[in-house]
């Protein structure tokens, strides 16, 4: 899973 | 998205405009803790610092803006305007919080996902966020008589993320390879740091009496 899908939620 | 994540959401925003609304109708901020809405600003400055170059979608940067302006124009509100600064309790809202954010910093150093500038803050805001409702906390113990929007304000934002948590249940379901251990642990702790001050706040609402935080 990279990066950007970590961050998806406020 | 899910119904949990859109209603954390929803009762995150509501927190905050239950607070502008005390603040900006009744102009006074008396059992609001100052330091918990600086660490706040700190905690959307802190994990926002992505907003212009990673774009999710429109409600994610519409959002980010309204939290990033709303906990900013709150400690304007609490420290530049003459009235609201007069009903701010200095004297009682004395949580010294470089004991949270020092801790929080020197954790999301060593604890993350990357070791970059950005991805240490997003770390940090999380493990700040955890903890930043203390001040506001022991000032509710201080405080003698809480009114109903601050009481209703420190609920929402305790329910928030409690509603988060079942988002992430529900997506560790859902998504096959959702696994988001320093989230979950952040935000379980947040949420437990919530525990005795919802047990006050249902139980006096169950009553219909005044809630009063044992000291």
């Amino acid at each position: 899973e990279d990066e950007d899908d970590k961050h998806d939620e406020l | 998205m899910n119904v949990f994540r859109l209603a954390g959401d929803m009762t995150h925003l509501s927190s905050i405009l239950v607070l502008l609304l005390k603040i900006h109708t009744i102009k006074s901020c008396a059992g609001i803790s100052l330091k918990t809405q600086e660490l706040y600003a700190l905690v959307f400055i802190t994990r926002y610092l992505d907003i212009f170059d990673r774009f999710t979608s429109i409600y994610n940067f519409l959002m980010k803006l309204i939290f990033l302006g709303s906990s900013l124009s709150i400690v304007w509100y609490m420290r530049r305007h003459k009235a609201v600064h007069r009903s701010y309790d200095k004297d009682q809202d004395t949580f010294r919080y470089q004991f949270i954010v020092l801790p929080c910093l020197l954790l999301a150093l060593v604890i993350n996902h990357k070791l970059t500038f950005k991805e240490v803050m997003w770390t940090f805001s999380l493990y700040l966020e955890a903890v930043a409702i203390l001040p506001q906390l022991v000032l509710l113990q201080r405080t003698r008589n809480i009114d109903n929007l601050t009481g209703q304000y420190v609920f929402l934002l305790g329910a928030y993320r409690a509603l988060y948590l079942l988002n992430w249940v529900y997506r560790y379901f859902t998504e096959p390879g959702f696994v988001r251990w320093i989230t979950w642990i952040a935000g379980l702790v947040q949420t437990l740091l919530y525990a005795d001050f919802f047990y006050y706040y249902i139980l006096s609402w169950k009553n219909n009496v005044k809630l009063e935080l044992p000291a």
